[in-house]
């Protein structure tokens, strides 16, 4: 049967290749707006794909959304796909979301970490890491959101390999960060980043690594605050806000740090819903709940870039 | 295909700062198979640890004997992911 977005079943959850071969669905149907590009391979060379929402101009503005960083955090690639799909669905529809697309460029890479996710389906579904081999370890693998280089390797992640928030070698050492680290910087006009993860319910943005409060961190404070009202609106789904280290603790070499500090203001990060029950298991009937609760705030977010150019 | 059968996922309330260095000093225990969920930060937010099923009883004594309280939040976590992949099969067909 000719495959279609419209018979993907978006209250489930999906493997790596149901998800490839639905991004193909997503792009056959709107070829106007939505193409495939391949940022990299990851370290078991698999293909890093992101989406590109684009209704044309050359280097533009843009917003980068990505899901799945950490491999476990299965309701985050599914939100992802789900995301895409409204995006799709809403441009010339949605006023909000037609204003940002005659403007901007959003790019989503839905499956971030796919050697980790394809091995949460085959071996162990409580995977987190990258599946890089360490050097003189037995453990495999790194956190990949403490392998940005931004205040790599201090306290807020570990040296060791076995640890879950191992760092890495050294900045940018996963394939699957440096691929980000190289389109980002060499896009050079990415205003937003904005990194999904699960769980605790919380917007978070720079910094993890230091203290300081970032210099626009009024602004960002603010934004986050709409946000996280507007998402609670849908469901009551209660969430917290503000800087990495004042929410959770001190956590080192995190993609938001390394995108503020190279210049992306809008640089959130999303720790979707558990309530305390699931956890990282959560029941996929929660998907598009989950889902259509952190739309309204994502479009805050992409608002707001949209109406404060920098 | 690794299996979870017996493992749990405490969800532990720390009443003070010295909980919460306990409760760190529980995760670095090499000996010990646990994970923390959600890491501990601070008595205001919850912690919440998987533990294997073999390690289950040397860490809800070192809870109980700190007086440190928590419940369980998933009492078998394979039957929880046995519940997943039935859920995913069934929509795939």
């Amino acid at each position: 049967t000719e495959r279609s977005t419209s018979t993907f079943d978006f209250a489930s959850y999906h493997t790596i290749d149901e998800i490839y071969d639905w991004m193909d669905t997503l792009v056959d149907d709107h070829p106007n707006l939505v193409s495939k590009i391949q940022i990299g391979q990851s370290f078991e060379n698999r293909s890093l794909y992101v989406l590109k929402f684009s209704t044309g101009g050359s280097n533009r503005s843009a917003i980068w959304l990505d899901t799945g960083i950490h491999a476990r955090e299965w309701v985050t690639q599914a939100v992802g796909v789900w995301t895409a799909n409204k995006i799709a669905k809403e441009y010339g529809q949605d006023p909000s979301v037609t204003a940002i697309l005659d403007s901007m460029d959003i790019f989503l890479e839905i499956i971030t970490n796919p050697d980790g996710f394809a091995f949460t389906h085959s071996s162990n579904r409580l995977w987190r890491k990258t599946r890089s081999i360490n050097a003189g370890s037995h453990c495999v693998g790194v956190d990949p959101n403490r392998n940005w280089d931004a205040g790599f390797g201090g306290s807020g992640s570990s040296s060791n390999p076995c640890s879950e928030t191992y760092r890495g070698p050294y900045g940018h050492s996963e394939r699957e960060v440096k691929a980000i680290v190289d389109f980002i910087s060499d896009h050079g006009n990415v205003k937003s980043v904005i990194s999904i993860h699960s769980y605790s319910q919380m917007l978070l943005f720079p910094y993890g690594y230091k203290r300081t409060p970032a210099p626009h961190y009024q602004e960002l404070n603010e934004l986050a605050k709409k946000a996280v009202r507007d998402l609670a609106a849908v469901y009551g789904t209660k969430y917290t806000y503000g800087s990495i280290v004042d929410t959770i603790y001190v956590a080192d070499g995190t993609t938001i740090d390394w995108a503020y500090d190279n210049g992306v203001k809008y640089s959130f990060t999303f720790e979707l819903r558990d309530t305390g029950r699931y956890g990282f298991l959560l029941p996929s009937t929660q998907i598009i709940p989950t889902a259509t609760e952190t739309w309204p705030a994502l479009l805050d977010i992409m608002i707001h870039v949209l109406e404060h150019p920098y | 295909e690794e299996l979870f059968v017996g493992d749990q996922v405490l969800r532990i309330t720390a009443s003070d700062e010295e909980q919460i260095t306990l409760l760190k000093v529980l995760g670095e225990q090499e000996e010990l198979q646990v994970d923390f969920w959600r890491h501990p930060t601070s008595p205001s937010h919850p912690v919440d640890l998987w533990v294997s099923f073999s390690s289950l009883q040397p860490v809800k004594t070192f809870l109980e004997s700190n007086s440190i309280s928590y419940s369980i939040m998933i009492k078998d976590v394979q039957a929880l992911l046995d519940e997943e992949k039935k859920t995913m099969t069934k929509s795939r067909r």
